[in-house]
């Protein structure tokens, strides 16, 4: 079983930690930024796919996450918007190449992206115009999750507030983003229920760690602040162990289809077309 | 006694918050963006200074505050960048107008900012390059002050850390910011001392709260979160307490002294020489 996704937003924002927190493993280590020199250099690493093997529920999973540049830490943003755009399309094009061969390739690699979750920097305001503008246009070509990175720097009501502010923009500029859709005829009543209950939690607040600390006598993933402690997997503090079930476990296959039975298509209608 | 600060950073970094928390009164009311076409109208309101009353010390002080539209949410920045810039240059243009006028206007008033907080966004990495331009270019024609926003985002060694990377990043980039000078003759040992605590404090980490508390048999102005209550004015939560000192108390005078015998100069001697 294979999935791809990619991880889009600002430096900062703790995407890094998000991922080792979802694989429970140190995919990406911490950045060197002890030296500006360094720094500079880092900022700019282009696009780079990194595999994990995992296993959910008892089933083996290849999970490829693919880590972006922070992106809006410049003064002008246009140039990581279109590297990005460009990677998404990169993987159609391959697609449509291989379709047009004679002779098949027994080697390829299917690359697509099947989810992009966009971080959405909690200002407690509304979306910014870079956020506005780059899940507007990412969201044609690939599946985007908003997720509130950071959520644990926000209080409880400003984090409800924040969600129906993001959500009410979403649905005013148009932003098409994955929203579990079901189907009223064939899908069951339970299926209906898990959808609209996760669609309530839209965009998924965050909060990532790879430090594990023994609380009540269990071992729990999470951040110690001096006036207590925020822990990952902790319904009641963020969305994580949500988001990270219907990711790789109940809506992954979903995912994959929309993929490739409609945003592929899309692609691909497009660019014969011209 | 009058006083002018600038607020300059992107939006929703606890700006207006940190604005009421510093006069103590709701000087920058919740901005209200439930509806997406005003959210939009208010986010191009230009800048605006608003003045209020105060006493520090049994000393009147008649504070300035300068807010700026939130800077970096947009694809391209330059032209906040310019608004800003635009301001602080136009209040020393009056007095240049001002000095030069054979027939003194009575009414006059000296605007020039004395102070400019800067905002930075708490990534826990290094400044952004949009920082680094920022800061560098205004340092010039104002005293800088950065601070970090939204220091309860941050573990303590965190906070320890990204401090230390900032002031790396200063010295590296060679930006110019308000740094604690002392005169090793004229002041006495306490004044160094103070200025040597100060200046290893920066950047100085900020929490804002309008709310407020009853804890332990106080009052206590906090944010106050599933896991816990941070508290604005405890030192060991954020550094609130000792940079409203030294600004509206210990460092006003040195701030407008500065401003006046130095940075205003620098600018005449520029402008007239063109
Ligand atoms: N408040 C908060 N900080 C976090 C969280 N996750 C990571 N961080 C911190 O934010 C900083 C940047 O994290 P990093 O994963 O490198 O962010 P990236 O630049 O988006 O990859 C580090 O100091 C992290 O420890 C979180 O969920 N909440
Ligand atoms: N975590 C945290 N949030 C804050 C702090 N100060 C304000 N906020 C919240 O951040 C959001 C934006 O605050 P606001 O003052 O409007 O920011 P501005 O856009 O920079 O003026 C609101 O939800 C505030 O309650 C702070 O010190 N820490």
């Amino acid at each position: 079983l294979t999935f791809t996704v990619m991880i889009v937003g600002a430096s900062g924002l703790g995407k890094s930690t998000f991922v080792n927190t979802l694989c429970e493993s140190p995919v990406f280590p911490k950045k060197d930024y002890s030296n500006p020199e360094k720094a500079a250099i880092e900022r700019t690493v282009a696009i780079t796919p990194v595999t994990v093997d995992m296993e959910e529920d008892g089933i083996k999973l290849s999970l490829t996450i693919v880590d972006t540049p922070g992106f809006g830490d410049n003064i002008n943003n246009e140039g990581n918007f279109l590297d990005i755009l460009a990677y998404i399309e990169r993987q159609y094009d391959d697609i449509l190449a291989e379709e047009s061969r004679i002779k098949r390739n027994p080697k390829f690699q299917d690359n697509r992206v099947h989810a992009l979750l966009y971080f959405i920097t909690p200002t407690g305001h509304s979306l910014r115009e870079i956020d506005i503008e780059f899940m507007r246009r990412l969201g044609r070509r690939v599946n985007v999750i908003p997720v509130i990175a950071k959520a644990d720097s926000m209080r409880p009501q400003e984090l409800a507030a924040f969600k129906k502010k993001v959500m009410e923009d979403i649905a005013y500029y148009k932003i098409p983003i994955y929203n579990f859709p079901y189907d009223e005829e064939e899908d069951d009543d339970e299926t209906i229920e898990e959808n609209n209950e996760l669609r309530a939690l839209l965009p998924f607040s965050i909060v990532g760690s790879e430090e594990e600390v023994v609380l009540n006598g269990r071992r729990v993933r999470c951040r110690q602040y001096p006036w207590g402690v925020v822990e990952v997997d902790n319904s009641r503090h963020c969305d994580f162990s949500k988001l990270r079930y219907m990711l790789l476990s109940s809506h992954l296959q979903d995912l994959k289809e929309i993929t490739h039975d409609f945003l592929y298509e899309q692609y691909r209608t497009e660019k014969l077309s011209r």
